[in-house]
């Protein structure tokens, strides 16, 4: 369902030009479950911001779903986003003045849903994550772990199909990422796909195959023995 | 030279009290090398801010080198932290318009060193982080390993007897996890006091002592065996 064909991503500053992405070609299938790795700077978010349509890129084709996303406007990407990807930025985004609850319901109200209902499901997933006593705190009354939180139940909340996470647990003690990896596999075994950012090999062992960058080119790409 | 004694910090919210913090008494002493670990939200970047000499507690008193800081007013406050501590914050906190060497000069332009001066040791923490190719990119046009790194530069630039650094490899990649682990191995070796917050135990294993929190207490205190 998704399938990228030479993208590449290139950023201008002036006299210096940064390759972020170099021609790069992969195909993922519906309900996947793979772990994106590479070191600082590789251009794994890149990636992540191109797949997830919060961008464009400089060249290269991207089909998600059939559809060529490569060449959409703004309103159409927006669309697509919102029915049918849920995620979670590695810098969390959320809007400082209101509270979690509100923050979470964000893509509900985009949907159309009614206010009761939008507090309903909104509460929901924030139960699920472990933060039913902070629904009402801003972002800057939680911990980092706790917003890391709030981000991963605003993605969850319209049950997108594919999830994409950016380093979801890199502020999370090892019992809440076990809890954290445990939705993903749900969502997983929903029939859903999940593609997850992370620089921790244990994390990255529970996806089925893993993708790993290096300065913007693929470096290797294998199934998870371990699985 | 830290030593708290029956530290509160109490946020209330309406008419809810939540108690982050409770009577957390420990001692610190000069070229002590500590990880601070345990649950989200236990109260590690709170504890880290009354170190940081960024908050007061709600009660409870904190006497930094000889100093009862605890009762100590903002400029006090400010002049304690630019001379004595380095602070890596969880959410990194850089100043978005300007480049990554401005954000790591800044702390210099504090501390009185001239324009030419400030330039040639902000580039030299940058270069330290693997960052010397990335000076003049602002935080946006950086990714978010990137960004962690000119934090831990930016808390480095002073040379500070005591770092605090919240979770300092949180964005991080084994590779150059490992890179900032060395050079804060060397800042400890130089004489220094690093107390660090992680929630990976490959990290805490640098330290020679783990502070454990839960739920706003001292739940552990030991040594450790491995070193
Ligand atoms: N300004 C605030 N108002 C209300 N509650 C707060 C505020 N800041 C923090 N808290 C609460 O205090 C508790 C401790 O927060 P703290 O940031 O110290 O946790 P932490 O141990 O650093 O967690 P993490 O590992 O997730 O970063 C959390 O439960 C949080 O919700
Ligand atoms: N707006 C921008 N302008 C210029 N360069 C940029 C911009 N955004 C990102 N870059 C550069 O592109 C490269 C890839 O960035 P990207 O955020 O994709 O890396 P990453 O693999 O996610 O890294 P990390 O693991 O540190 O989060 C980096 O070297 C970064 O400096
Ligand atoms: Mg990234
Ligand atoms: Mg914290």
């Amino acid at each position: 369902i998704i399938r990228t064909t030479d993208l590449c991503k290139t950023y201008v500053m002036g006299s210096e030009k940064i390759h972020a992405l170099k021609d790069l070609s992969i195909a993922i299938k519906k309900n996947e479950y793979v772990a994106l790795m590479g070191p600082s700077g590789s251009g794994k978010s890149t990636l992540m911001n191109l797949l997830g349509c919060l961008d464009t890129p400089t060249s290269g084709s991207y089909i998600l779903n059939d559809n060529l996303v490569s060449n959409m406007d703004d309103a159409e990407l927006a669309e697509i986003r919102n029915s049918e990807i849920g995620f979670v930025f590695q810098t969390f985004n959320l809007l400082p003045r209101i509270s979690s609850l509100d923050n979470v319901a964000l893509p509900l109200v985009y949907a159309g849903w009614s206010n009761k209902k939008r507090e309903n499901r909104a509460a929901e997933v924030l139960d699920l994550v472990g933060l039913g006593n902070r629904m009402d705190h801003k972002p800057n009354e939680l911990s980092g772990g706790q917003r890391q939180r709030v981000a991963i139940a605003r993605a969850l909340v319209c049950n997108p199909s594919i999830i994409l996470a950016d380093e979801p647990t890199g502020n999370l003690d090892t019992k809440t990422s076990v809890e954290i990896m445990h939705i993903f596999e749900q969502i997983h075994n929903a029939g859903n796909t999940v593609i997850l950012v992370t620089h921790e090999p244990d994390i990255a062992d529970h996806a089925h195959r893993i993708i790993r960058l290096r300065d913007g080119e693929l470096e290797s790409d294998i199934k998870n023995q371990n699985i």
